[in-house]
């Protein structure tokens, strides 16, 4: 039954952007008791900082995300759990020496493409792929 | 101002200590892949190879990123960048690098020079990424309207790859790529020149370089000058260049920290 409420939630909640998410009942739960739940940080890193714009011509900085915060059980609604993170985070709660929380880590990630002079002027456009992180969530 | 403007309140934005920046230069980098920072000589004093088209390509590639999360989708190709290709906007879409070149020796057998009036144009492929491989190579040059007695008329423009070049005596050549096209049109022109561009990738020592030639229809050798083409004097952003696509044969392999 545990199961099903949380799949409920999931459905309800896992298309919507992170920034407008509402933390939900267990979110304060957690809250209360100090811990941080596993969420998306951000983190700005910019080439003009980092006085790199004499060869980085795009783009000025990027947003370098980053997954962080505990997956304690009852898994909050606003995550993407799997089911082995469920059952983990179970295990945990009755054994906590014989299985070790589940994993707060990235879930979708996408490429960030960045344009730049290498040492002869020519110039490059190179993607890396999952790079970027898009959401975060238990595993 | 864009971070006065609370458009991302969660930031974290101070002033990093040179220990802290240093540390981040070295990691992007490693993620780059990069020896260390790139020092391109400053506007001026070399030729750089093509920035707006390159910038052309960012945003396209940049606006599928965010578009695409989990799978590489073919995007329609910006007018400025559509060519003669058909399958650019894959090819787009598939690279993992693209770079453009500076093209570094331009000779001209021009009006001065007995006929056949020809152009060479030379590119250095040595700073290559290393495990990805060519999935297409174009040359761009820009045309303008031809001047003289021949702007009336249809041009046939012929790319060649120069494969034996010889002291006294003509040169083995191979075509690449042929496009034909009215005098008066005024645009960017793309050969396909991806043959050349693998072979040159197995053998740097075959890198040559390329010819053009420009026929009218009776076969009449035209001067690519009166036809219009802009070669490395003309302005910056019409200058010829080389671009090549490139796809990784493997993800990269990080260290963990």
């Amino acid at each position: 039954s545990v199961r099903r409420a949380m799949k409920k939630k999931e459905r309800k909640t896992n298309d919507l952007p992170q920034s407008n998410i509402v933390s939900g009942k267990y979110d304060h739960y957690h809250e209360s008791e100090g811990r941080e739940m596993c969420k998306r940080h951000e983190l700005y890193v910019s080439f003009r900082d980092l006085e790199w714009l004499d060869w980085v011509i795009a783009p000025q900085g990027y947003a370098a995300y980053y997954c962080h915060g505990e997956c304690s059980f009852p898994l909050d609604s606003c995550m993407n759990a799997t089911n082995h993170a469920i059952l983990q985070s179970l295990v945990h709660l009755m054994k906590p020496e014989a299985a070790p929380k589940a994993c707060c880590a990235p879930t979708k990630l996408s490429a960030i493409s960045v344009l730049y002079y290498d040492n002869s002027n020519n110039v490059i456009l190179k993607k890396y792929r999952n790079m970027v992180v898009k959401s975060c969530g238990c595993h | 101002s864009f971070l006065k403007n609370h458009l991302h309140s969660s930031f974290i934005h101070r002033k990093l200590s040179g220990r802290e920046k240093k540390e981040i230069q070295r990691e992007i980098l490693s993620i780059m892949g990069l020896p260390g920072r790139p020092r391109p000589h400053s506007e001026g004093k070399l030729p750089s190879s093509a920035p707006l088209f390159m910038l052309d390509l960012y945003h396209a590639m940049a606006s599928e990123d965010e578009d695409d999360v989990s799978q590489g989708v073919s995007h329609p190709v910006p007018s400025s960048l559509s060519t003669q290709i058909p399958p650019l906007g894959t090819v787009i879409s598939e690279a993992d690098t693209v770079m453009s070149f500076v093209n570094m020796v331009e000779q001209d057998q021009d009006i001065f020079h007995q006929k056949p009036y020809w152009k060479e144009f030379k590119f250095d492929l040595t700073q290559l990424p290393k495990g990805e491989t060519v999935t297409a190579a174009e040359f761009r040059i820009y045309k303008m309207k031809s001047f003289g007695r021949s702007t009336n008329k249809t041009l046939h423009i012929s790319v060649y790859e120069i494969n034996k070049s010889h002291h006294k005596r003509e040169s083995n050549l191979f075509l690449l790529d042929v496009q034909n096209i009215a005098a008066k049109e005024e645009g960017w022109l793309a050969f396909d020149i991806t043959a050349a561009s693998n072979r040159w990738l197995l053998n740097p020592k075959y890198n040559l370089g390329l010819r053009l030639y420009i026929e009218l229809d009776g076969g009449q050798s035209v001067d690519p000058g009166l036809a219009g083409l802009v070669g490395r004097r003309g302005p910056r952003p019409k200058q010829p260049f080389l671009v090549t696509f490139f796809r990784a044969n493997q993800p990269p392999i990080r260290a963990p920290r």
